[in-house]
């Protein structure tokens, strides 16, 4: 088992619930049922632990139902904690340890879950819930132990839940921490380490940065998917989005400083990707390429474009990238110049990666209908669709599709970089194709 | 059908589970290959299946469970970072 660190110096606690599942969801788990399932929960641990839990109700004077210990709810998506809720499945609940902080014990359940009352598997069972949860608002943290009810994942309800009683791991926490029940010395100890995180120190607010336009403005020399987030490079910087959409820092990082091993004075990357096969990270400037290993060059780079076998259909050796990413589809690695592109296997065999490149091309980028032909770059994100960049927009082509009729592009600067939406304008939906007018009576 | 882009996911869920350091924006260190490997290899542990160190099925259909909101790991780099720190001092 693990511990939080953190504990309640009292041993009476009193709950509230305040709000239930919806009943269009959660037929049957009327407020008299929630409560019901919500103190057996609390039984499992006062069971083995000197603890008493008090429920507090609208009617009961003696407390004001804001102040109960741990206060239930049921919530859905964002509910301004900092764990939003996913709909149904993903994250089901979650509860804050204990202490002063007034979200203390406060413990949460997704609204938009299918609950249940034992039995149904097709539904997620709220006492087998309650009872984790519960675990986290006593102060402990989830266990890898087999069996623990402090497991972090769902794995069907409990067996027999009239009779419930934890398992010795569950039981051993918890009475490490408040001590056992009927013992003649209860209240246990303060659980020593691990404490939580302390927070990193106040930073002062930062004077507003030049940077923050150019952020906004778009037109990004190359954008990558990178060990799971989002780098759009610009001049001699580039802006790290993670996959939650938050940004890693509003300012720009300079390339030179992080990517060590370019020439000195980059100020423009053409375009980059993250090679499936071994995870190098390939950047493409001008007539040559760099592949780094993590964030370090390789020794014998750059090496001349030439050696990818890039022609043109006029049966010119390509000279420069324009974009560059793999497509999640299908594995291969595309590259993209003049309004052609190229497709390369980079298989993994005998310790290195082979670069093959396909038979039948260059194709013409119009191929991938619906977006910019020239476009800034290319990534493979979210369920595996493409990502097309271009100047500030970008458009998404679906399901590994080409050829969608319409892909409405968007703003990168409000979608991926944290800017203020811009004043509405018209984009055209198909770059390549422009929208028909129809005029109706009055013109 | 697309194939989705489970290595993003999985840095995603690996971050949020406390299995990755979050990014520090102040050294904005980038995840290594090998940090992320043995992230997935302590989730996998964890997770009570086989530890490959790779995303296999097992381990996708892991991550893909319903499950509790909290991390998994809770500050473990600054813990050991502390520990280091006491140990110096004595």
């Amino acid at each position: 088992y693990a511990l939080s660190g953190l504990k309640w110096h009292k041993t009476d606690l009193t709950w509230s619930v305040h709000s239930y599942p919806s009943p269009s969801l959660s037929p049957g788990l009327t407020a008299h049922v929630v409560g019901d399932i919500l103190t057996r929960a609390f039984k499992a641990w006062s069971d083995v632990a000197p603890l008493n839990f008090h429920q507090l109700d609208s009617s009961d004077n003696r407390w004001p139902i804001a102040e109960g210990d741990i206060r239930v709810s049921f919530t859905s998506s964002y509910h301004n904690d900092g764990y939003p809720f996913d709909g149904q499945g993903g994250t089901l609940a979650h509860a804050f340890f204990p202490g002063t902080d007034e979200m203390a014990g406060d413990t949460h359940f997704d609204d938009d879950e299918l609950w249940s009352h034992g039995g149904d598997t097709s539904k997620t069972d709220l006492f087998t819930v309650a009872v984790h949860e519960f675990g986290h608002a006593l102060g402990l943290s989830h266990s890898s132990s087999d069996p623990s009810i402090m497991r972090p994942y769902y794995q069907g309800p409990v067996t027999d839940f009239l009779n419930f009683q934890l398992d010795m791991d569950d039981r051993l926490a918890i009475q490490q921490i408040y001590g056992v029940k009927d013992s003649r010395s209860p209240g246990g100890v303060d659980p020593d380490l691990p404490r939580l995180p302390s927070p990193p120190p106040p930073r002062p607010t930062q004077a507003s940065d030049p940077s923050f336009l150019e952020r906004c403005k778009g037109g990004f020399d190359a954008v990558a998917n990178i060990r799971g987030e989002v780098f759009f490079f610009k001049g001699a910087h580039f802006w790290r989005t993670k996959r939650d959409g938050s940004l890693v820092s509003l300012n720009p990082a300079k390339i030179n400083n992080f990517w060590i091993g370019l020439p000195p004075g980059t100020n423009k990357i053409d375009a980059a990707y993250e090679r499936k096969s071994d995870s190098k990270i390939v950047f493409f400037i001008g007539s040559q390429y760099w592949v780094f290993k993590d964030t370090e060059a390789m020794s014998g780079y750059p090496q001349p474009l030439s050696e990818w076998g890039m022609r043109t259909k006029s049966g010119v050796l390509l000279d420069r990238v324009e974009a560059a990413f793999i497509w999640a589809h299908n594995g291969k690695t595309y590259v993209f110049s003049g309004g052609e592109f190229w497709r390369f296997d980079e298989s993994f065999k005998a310790e290195q990666v082979t670069r093959q490149l396909e038979q039948g091309y260059p194709r013409n980028s119009s191929l991938w209908a619906g977006v910019p032909s020239h476009m800034d770059d290319i990534i493979s994100w979210g369920e595996g669709d493409a990502y097309f960049f271009k100047d500030n927009l970008y458009w998404v082509l679906k399901n590994g599709g080409l050829n969608q009729d319409v892909v409405t592009p968007k703003s990168i600067a409000v979608d991926w970089l944290r800017c203020p939406a811009p004043p509405v304008t018209f984009t055209p939906a198909n770059p390549q194709i422009p929208k028909e007018c129809h005029c109706d009576i009055r013109g | 059908s697309a194939v989705p882009d489970q290595y993003s996911k999985a840095v995603d869920w690996l971050s949020r589970y406390g299995y990755l350091p979050v990014p520090d924006p102040r050294t904005s260190k980038l995840q290594t290959k090998e940090g992320i490997e043995k992230a997935i290899r302590v989730m996998q542990r964890f997770g009570g299946v086989k530890e490959t160190g790779v995303l296999d099925d097992e381990t996708i259909k892991l991550m893909s469970m319903p499950r509790c909101s909290l991390p998994d790991i809770v500050g473990s780099e600054d813990m050991l970072r502390r520990r280091k720190r006491r140990r110096r001092k004595r």
